[in-house]
C-alpha cells in the first residue's frame, strides 16, 4: 500500500 | 586523545542495540562537548542521529576531534563481553586505527582489554535543521511498542492520523486490519505514562511497518517516545537520554 519516499533532498551534506 | 568512561557499560550498549540493526557502518564524531553520530540506512528510508553529551559520561576527555569509523555488527560483538555494571571506557589516539574498550568491574578484580579496528566509511555528515511539524505526540514508549508489534503483524504499513482530540494507528493486510485509538491525557503520579498532543493542523501519513519496527528499539534508552509529523517532511521519532538523544527520521510512504 503506498509508495515507500525517500530522505534525499531533505538532508544536506555539511 | 579520546578518554570517555561509562559509569556503567549497560548505558553504551542499550544506545548501540537501539539502532544496530537499521544501520551498519556509522562514524562517530568525538568532539569536546561529547559524542555524536549519523548514519542513513542503506534504502535512504530511515536517518539515524545520536548524541551522547558529556554529562552521560563518568568522566570525559576529548582533545581533539577524532572520527570513528565503527561497523556496528563488530562492536556489538564486543559489547556483549562485559558485564552490565562494569564502568567501560572507550580510548582512542587522535589519528586512531582502532579504539580500545576496557571493561572493568566495580572491584576492579576484573580488567578486560578490546580492540576493535576501525573503518574508513565514505558518509557525508548531513546538516539536520529544525523543520516544522504539523503535530507532535508523546507517548510512553511501552505504549509506541504495543501498537507497534501489534499491527504490524497484519500489515507492511502503518497509517498514523492526528486529529485535535486523538491519535489513531491503522493497518489493513491480507489477514484484515487494525485500529488503535489512543487519546491525550496526563498520569499525576506517573508523568512519563502521560499521553500529550500538540496539533497545529490535522496530519495523516503512513509508514513503512519494518521500519518501525526497528525505531522502536530505541525505547531500550527512555519510557518515552517524541513523535513529530508533517505531511511535508520526513517524521522524527526521539528518544532522550538523560544527556542526549536517539533520533530517527523516517520518510513516509505516498500514494502514486
Amino acid at each position: 500500500s503506498g509508495t515507500q519516499g525517500r530522505l534525499d533532498g531533505f538532508f544536506k551534506a555539511v | 586523545m579520546l578518554e570517555a568512561k561509562f559509569e556503567e557499560a549497560s548505558l553504551f550498549k542499550r544506545i548501540i542495540d537501539g539502532f544496530k540493526d537499521c544501520v551498519q557502518l556509522v562514524n562517530f564524531q568525538c568532539k569536546q562537548d561529547g559524542i555524536i553520530a549519523q548514519a542513513v540506512d542503506d534504502s535512504r528510508v530511515l536517518l539515524v542521529s545520536l548524541e551522547i553529551g558529556v554529562e552521560a559520561f563518568q568522566e570525559y576527555r576529548c582533545d581533539h576531534p577524532i572520527t570513528l569509523g565503527i561497523d556496528l555488527a563488530s562492536l556489538s560483538k564486543i559489547l556483549r563481553c562485559g558485564n552490565n555494571n562494569d564502568t567501560l571506557t572507550l580510548i582512542a589516539e587522535d589519528t586512531p586505527d582502532s579504539v580500545m574498550l576496557l571493561f572493568e568491574d566495580t572491584k576492579k578484580d576484573r580488567i578486560a582489554e578490546f580492540n576493535l579496528k576501525l573503518m574508513d566509511i565514505d558518509a557525508d555528515f548531513l546538516k539536520i535543521e529544525e523543520l516544522v511539524y504539523e503535530s507532535t505526540l508523546n507517548l510512553p514508549a511501552t505504549e509506541f511498542v504495543r501498537v507497534v508489534r501489534e499491527l504490524g503483524q497484519l500489515s507492511d504499513s502503518l497509517n498514523i492520523t492526528v486529529t485535535k482530540e486523538t491519535i489513531k494507528f491503522a493497518c489493513d493486510g491480507d489477514i484484515g486490519s487494525g485500529t488503535i485509538i489512543l487519546r491525550p491525557f496526563i498520569n499525576m503520579e506517573n508523568p512519563s505514562e502521560s499521553i500529550k498532543l500538540e496539533m497545529d493542523q490535522p496530519v495523516e501519513l503512513t509508514f513503512g511497518a519494518k521500519y518501525l519496527a526497528d525505531i522502536v528499539k530505541g525505547s531500550a534508552l527512555s519510557d518515552k517516545v517524541a513523535i513529530r509529523l508533517s505531511s511535508e517532511a520526513p517524521a522524527l521519532f526521539q528518544f532522550d537520554l538523560k544527556a542526549g538523544f536517539l533520533q530517527f527520521f523516517l520518510a513516509p510512504k505516498f500514494n502514486d
